[in-house]
């Protein structure tokens, strides 16, 4: 086990117990600037742990990150591993993000789906959903990216429990979804949502519940291209963007859908590599360069919230 | 833990929306147990579905009957996790 986040490997994919020490870790050689909030409990009982990066002030805007709702995509907690640790060394360092942080705060759930997160490690490495029963049906769980009240059971998702699309029995059912809704209701002041999907390498914005397009279409498809152009030219890597519909399939009841109509602009979805080899199973040799370039992405992002207020 | 073996991620391509419905319909076949990693939306995205071992023969002759083409992206989910899992006992080891 770490004794820090200095020893602690950033290039294999760890259990939630792991990841729980690691946030515990950071938070205890970084009293000054990150603290660790419970926003709930998961559906069994978990903790939903949220690290709080912040430089002072009282409910400054505030950008969310949240990795890991759907529990299978192994990469994408791990990249939020790599983006604590990041946010910590480049804290006082790099100019942009010390600019973002001296005005901001950031909020990072890395495991947003415990439960299922657990489960893929335990039982089924390709869990998605929740863990919540489903009364009338021996199918478990929900899609807690169907659950969000924004075109809640409209087309792009499922009525059937066993569907791996399954969008609950009502908008918010789902604990999980619940814990982020109300603290981000209760904060009103976050300015960006950045949900953390894998894989097919795209950057999408809203909608995808419907083909209207959002009211800030051309800004947040603008910012979109920054950043993806941003991620690639590290590595090269290739990024499709748009909104969720036109992009990738029509999807009811998500995150940023929901985010959008309740007032945060920058509301984005990405989903990291790869583009058809490994899918859900990235090879964890591939987890350092993945969050290099996901960075680059976040940082376009994350500067444009600062540098323009609404 | 769940037994992966055998299973298959298959890349469907499809060239018209036609193609796209009848992808749709093998969806709709719960019997086959199908995980789709990518579900069909439109014809230019190509379709990524996880298929168990004893529904691999009968999703390849439904392609192939309604002309859809298809690649083998994963030969054996298993394999990969059976790797997954070494390389993770290895760091802790």
């Amino acid at each position: 086990r770490a004794r820090s986040t200095g020893t602690f490997s950033y290039t294999t994919y760890h259990t939630l117990e792991e990841i729980d020490e690691f946030i515990d870790l950071l938070v205890a050689e970084n009293p000054n600037l990150v603290s660790k909030i419970e926003i709930g409990n998961s559906y069994e009982g978990r903790p939903l742990n949220v690290l709080k990066f912040s430089t002072g002030g009282s409910n400054r805007p505030a950008i969310w990150i949240d990795t890991g709702i759907h529990s299978r995509e192994w990469v994408t907690q791990a990249t939020g591993i790599w983006f604590a640790k990041k946010i910590t060394e480049d804290y006082g360092q790099d100019e942009t993000l010390t600019a973002i942080l001296d005005s901001m705060d950031i909020f990072l759930e890395i495991v947003t789906n415990p439960d299922g997160f657990a489960y893929t490690h335990s039982s089924n490495r390709l869990w998605r959903k929740t863990r919540s029963i489903n009364a009338g049906s021996s199918c478990v769980g929900v899609d807690p990216n169907r659950n969000w009240d924004a075109g809640f059971g409209l087309t792009g998702a499922s009525s059937n429990p066993c569907s791996e699309t399954y969008h609950g029995k009502s908008a918010f059912s789902e604990v999980e979804v619940k814990s982020v809704v109300d603290f981000v209701t209760n904060h009103g002041n976050i300015k960006a949502f950045i949900s953390i999907h894998s894989y097919s390498q795209l950057l999408m914005y809203p909608y995808g519940y419907t083909a209207t397009q959002a009211t800030h279409q051309a800004e947040l498809d603008e910012v979109a291209k920054a950043a993806v152009d941003n991620l690639a030219s590290l590595y090269g890597t290739k990024y499709e963007y748009g909104s969720t519909i036109t992009t990738i399939y029509q999807a009811s009841g998500s995150s940023i859908d929901w985010t959008y109509n309740s007032g945060i602009k920058y509301s984005y979805t990405f989903e990291l590599r790869d583009t058809g080899y490994y899918g859900f199973l990235l090879p964890a040799k591939q987890i350092i360069p993945t969050a290099q370039e996901t960075w680059l992405g976040l940082i376009t992002i994350m500067d444009y919230t600062l540098n323009h207020p609404y | 833990k769940e037994d992966f073996s055998g299973h298959q991620v298959l890349r469907i391509s499809t060239a018209n929306e036609a193609q796209v419905e009848k992808v749709r319909e093998l969806e709709k076949l719960e019997h086959l147990q199908l995980d789709f990693w990518r579900g069909p939306s439109y014809p230019s995205i190509p379709i990524d579905v996880r298929v168990p071992f004893p529904s691999v023969q009968s999703v390849k002759v439904f392609l192939e009957a309604n002309g859809i083409k298809y690649s083998t992206m994963i030969e054996d989910v298993q394999l990969l996790l059976d790797e997954e899992q070494e390389e993770m006992l290895a760091f802790r080891s």
